[in-house]
């Protein structure tokens, strides 16, 4: 573990009082591999870093037999502080239909979050309709459907050769006449460099006015996360992530660069592949998942 | 990457550290390719920044190079049909790679049958039978909820009977820590290695270009549950660079066998190792 690994370098350095620069140096070289080995991005690993630098260097008391822990601790703080600090909570409308978008790359699991959300609407005693804007991918539709009857959810998917624009429109006004205060919508997985498929997201956000757009962000994602993320974020203001595939062991450390780099905080974590695995996020849980 | 450079100094070695992460390569093999390189620019005075991208592509070459990476094409067996089994974590691409494989194997004129062997997650079944019309092959599928192995057992029968050349089963994403999960693939495969006499003729690992370090655990773990025989690296058309089948590569001599680059059913090619490399660096 990382406290391992300082508790090394701090034993190399015993039998000093007070830690000096080079010293910090020197652990900051294990948090920099731990953070990196997390998937953590280059420049945000050097931001964070610095940080936790002014902050070690800057502690009075420092005793070096509890100095490992004393520079967890440290980086742990940051991680957390750096992880939270902004309302997680999903925006309802404050009267009326609230309507969330999910958007972002293949496969990060867009589908299965939006069968997910509706469970959770309802345990939170809401009605919502899934809203099946992917005309893309073979039987993406059939599969939003299969979800929707096991959630007990109703599924719009609009009519053959309807455009995803005009599906989401006509899912508003499908809600509105059929009771349901929750309009989900899912959309087709899609490249951020893709510049027709980005507009398209664009239109349908302008027709529908989401009051969340949630990316949906795989928890495996290395250091492209911070590509995509911005480019989604620039084009669509992003007011929040879902991070999925969490019980896998992957250290997410993805999170950390996401929301770092665009300030939009991490909403829901999925936690497998059933329809009740979505859960609150948790800073400090994700701090130590990603620091090993 | 080293236009404009006049010298070979520490700065250039930070910028080719920090090209390199971002492509998810691994700190490791980073740290040991740039000793490496400071190691001979020493020993054979290089003072051309070129040399030092000549000499990267040549260590990075070398974990492509192990002898039983460099097979790229793809096995067959007899008695047909070749059984090529598709395996991994969730969202990666088996099912579209499937498609892609199947159109390539048709296009030059062998016959093909496919396997719905995800018999678990919502429309997989309805997912590979589109597919299936499209490229117009056979399918074999049972019920969602059906015994995954059962669905490659009859697939493997049908195609004996109806004289077919490939089997491509599907299956279901799975995370590779969960004992359960990978213990029903260890029994696919078993199923399946019965039925033909032989062990599948391919086991292809999915592997998704945007992964990170957790490509390592990935190849590891379902590599000692099933005899995996290569890796489709996808969505290689993104940003991503994939640089962490290096390491698997490297550390496990996994060959890297066909690239997804699309969504379509022809945006399949071979691995291409110096390309990928260049790109790397790029
Ligand atoms: N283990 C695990 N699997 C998940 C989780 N969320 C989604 N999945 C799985 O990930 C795979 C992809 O999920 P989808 O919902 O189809 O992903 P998507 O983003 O809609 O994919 P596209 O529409 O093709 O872009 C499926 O096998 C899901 O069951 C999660 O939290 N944990
Ligand atoms: N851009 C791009 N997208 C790809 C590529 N390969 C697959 N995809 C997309 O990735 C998403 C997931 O593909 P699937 O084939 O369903 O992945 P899977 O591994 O079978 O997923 P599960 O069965 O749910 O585990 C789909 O939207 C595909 O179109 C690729 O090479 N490039
Ligand atoms: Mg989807
Ligand atoms: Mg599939």
């Amino acid at each position: 573990s990382l406290t391992d690994k300082l508790q090394g370098v701090f034993a190399r350095l015993r039998g000093r009082g007070r830690l000096t620069e080079k010293d910090i140096d020197e652990a900051l070289r294990e948090v920099r591999l731990a953070l990196l080995e997390a998937d953590v991005h280059y420049r945000v690993v050097k931001e964070f870093l610095q940080r936790v630098r002014e902050r070690a260097i800057g502690t009075e008391v420092f005793e070096s037999l509890s100095g490992a822990q004393t520079v967890v601790r440290i980086v742990h703080s940051e991680l957390t502080a750096l992880l939270g600090g902004s309302d997680a909570r999903v925006q309802f409308a404050p009267k009326g239909q609230t309507v969330l978008m999910l958007c972002g790359l293949q496969g990060s699991g867009k589908t299965t979050t939006c069968g997910k959300l509706a469970g959770w609407m309802r345990r939170h005693g809401r009605h919502a309709l899934l809203v099946a804007c992917d005309i893309y991918r073979p039987a993406a539709r059939r599969q939003l459907e299969v979800l929707g009857e096991q959630i007990k959810a109703p599924v719009y998917g609009g009519s053959q050769g309807q455009s995803p624009v005009q599906i989401a429109r006509d899912a508003l006004r499908h809600a509105a006449v059929n009771g349901n205060d929750v309009v989900i919508v899912d959309t087709a997985g899609r490249l951020h460099i893709d510049e027709a498929m980005m507009e398209e997201l664009a239109q349908i956000r302008e027709a529908i006015q989401p009051h969340e757009t949630l990316l949906v962000v795989d928890a495996m994602t290395g250091q492209d996360a911070v590509n995509f993320a911005t480019d989604f974020h620039t084009r669509l203001s992003v007011s929040g992530f879902v991070l999925t595939k969490l019980d896998g062991d992957a250290r997410g450390g993805a999170a950390l660069s996401i929301r770092h780099v665009t300030g939009v905080p991490v909403k829901f974590v999925g936690m497998g592949e059933k329809l009740d695995n979505l859960d609150a996020f948790h800073p400090d849980r994700m701090a130590s998942r990603i620091l090993g | 990457l080293v236009t404009g450079r006049g010298r070979i100094d520490e700065s250039l070695f930070d910028d080719l550290e920090e090209s390199l992460i971002k492509a998810d390569v691994s700190v490791r093999l980073v740290t040991t390719a740039l000793d490496t390189l400071r190691e001979r620019t020493r020993t054979e005075r290089w003072s051309d920044p070129d040399d030092i991208l000549r000499g990267l592509r040549q260590t990075l070459g070398q974990a492509l190079r192990n002898p039983a990476v460099r097979e790229v094409g793809l096995a067959t067996g007899a008695p047909s049909p070749s059984l090529y089994l598709f395996v991994g974590v969730n969202g990666v691409g088996k099912t579209t790679s499937i498609a892609k494989l199947t159109r390539r194997l048709t296009a030059s004129g062998a016959k093909a049958l496919l396997a719905a062997a995800d018999t678990f997650r919502a429309g997989a079944i309805e997912q590979l039978d589109t597919w299936a019309d499209r490229l117009d092959v056979g399918i074999i599928k049972h019920r969602p909820g059906a015994d995954p192995s059962a669905v490659v057992f009859d697939a493997i029968q049908a195609a004996r009977a109806r004289h077919i050349d490939y089997v491509l089963a599907d299956t279901a994403g799975r995370i590779q820590t969960k004992a359960h999960l990978m213990e029903e693939l260890r029994k696919v495969a078993r199923v399946a290695e019965r039925s033909l006499g032989r062990r599948p003729d391919e086991v292809l690992l999915v592997m998704d270009a945007t992964t990170g370090q957790n490509g390592i655990s990935q190849a590891r773990l379902f590599t000692e549950a099933v005899p995996v025989s290569g890796i489709i690296l996808t969505k290689l058309d993104g940003t991503a660079r994939g640089g962490i089948v290096l390491s698997i590569a490297d550390e496990l001599g996994i060959p890297i066998k066909l690239v997804g680059s699309g969504e379509r059913a022809e945006d399949l090619e071979d691995f291409d190792p110096e390309a990928f490399i260049k790109a790397l660096l790029a």
